[in-house]
């Protein structure tokens, strides 16, 4: 069986409004290493993948590799119910047909109780290379977010050009242009609001700006934000959290 | 024009 305790249940929450918008179905596959997710978009055009590893739970318990089968609409109503703080945990049986979520105030003074139907997902994992990148930008997650919104104001798609010089974000559409680029800025004092560019080669590739937009729900989950590159293979997001990472895949656009 | 991408073309099956 497993059960599983996170002392806040803003962690799941924040997953969950992470991811909610590209896929609607998906196993929480949970074993000896945390929870674990890897779901397409309908359109397979993009992939997440996500780790909740067990350092993150304050009990974590599960005997055997069971698969959660999740319609993530219906546990947002669920985790609605929890508060940030709140207390969380997650049980299921071996072969479970529901999850029983529990969220108690930090008072210790409220016990709320859910069971979540379970389903069948018949879903395919995708083995992910392992991939030296050309180029691994590391940015304030709200600055990548702010880039995106403004160029999806004008344009469907992103050009992404990382070379020495640093990393520019263009785009052309009907009403005009815009292109922005950051240039390497490390912040000593507060790293996380600095931007490294590690860069092996150039790269250029081009984006949907409608998936990148989609991708920056999860800056909640943490201040910063990874973008690793190559010419030809999909794009990495990454947003790591203390004891796991939400990662997103996009596959570039081809031909001109 | 572009096209877009398929991740099942970069990424295979298990």
């Amino acid at each position: 069986m497993l059960e599983a305790r996170l002392e806040q249940s803003s962690v799941l929450k924040k997953v969950v409004d992470a991811i909610k918008d590209l896929v609607q179905d998906c196993n929480f596959d949970c074993n000896d290493s945390g929870i674990q997710l890897q779901a397409m978009d309908n359109s397979h055009v993009a992939l997440v993948a996500m780790h909740l590893k067990t350092e993150g739970f304050a009990l974590y318990r599960c005997d055997r590799n069971i698969a959660l089968g999740i319609n993530l609409v219906s546990l947002q109503k669920v985790l609605r119910a929890a508060q940030n703080e709140d207390v969380m945990t997650l049980k299921a049986e071996d072969s479970p047909d529901a999850l029983s979520l529990v969220f108690e105030n930090s008072e210790n003074d409220r016990i709320s109780e859910y069971d979540l139907k379970l389903m069948d997902i018949d879903q395919e994992h995708l083995g992910i290379p392992e991939t030296e990148y050309g180029a691994t930008v590391k940015m304030p997650s709200a600055e990548f977010q702010r880039i995106c919104r403004d160029l999806s104001l004008l344009s469907e798609s992103v050009a992404i050009e990382a070379t020495k010089e640093g990393i520019k974000f263009s785009c052309t559409g009907d009403i005009g242009k815009g292109a922005v680029t950051l240039r390497q800025n490390p912040n000593v004092e507060k790293p996380e609001l600095g931007t490294t560019i590690e860069l092996q080669e150039p790269v250029a590739l081009t984006f949907s700006l409608k998936y990148l937009v989609n991708f920056c729900k999860a800056s909640g989950l943490s201040n910063t934000v990874t973008i690793s590159l190559s010419n030809e293979v999909p794009l990495l997001i990454e947003y790591e959290m203390e004891h796991g990472y939400v990662r997103f895949y996009l596959a570039p656009k081809i031909g001109d | 024009a572009t096209g877009q991408g398929n991740i099942m073309s970069f990424f295979q099956k298990k």
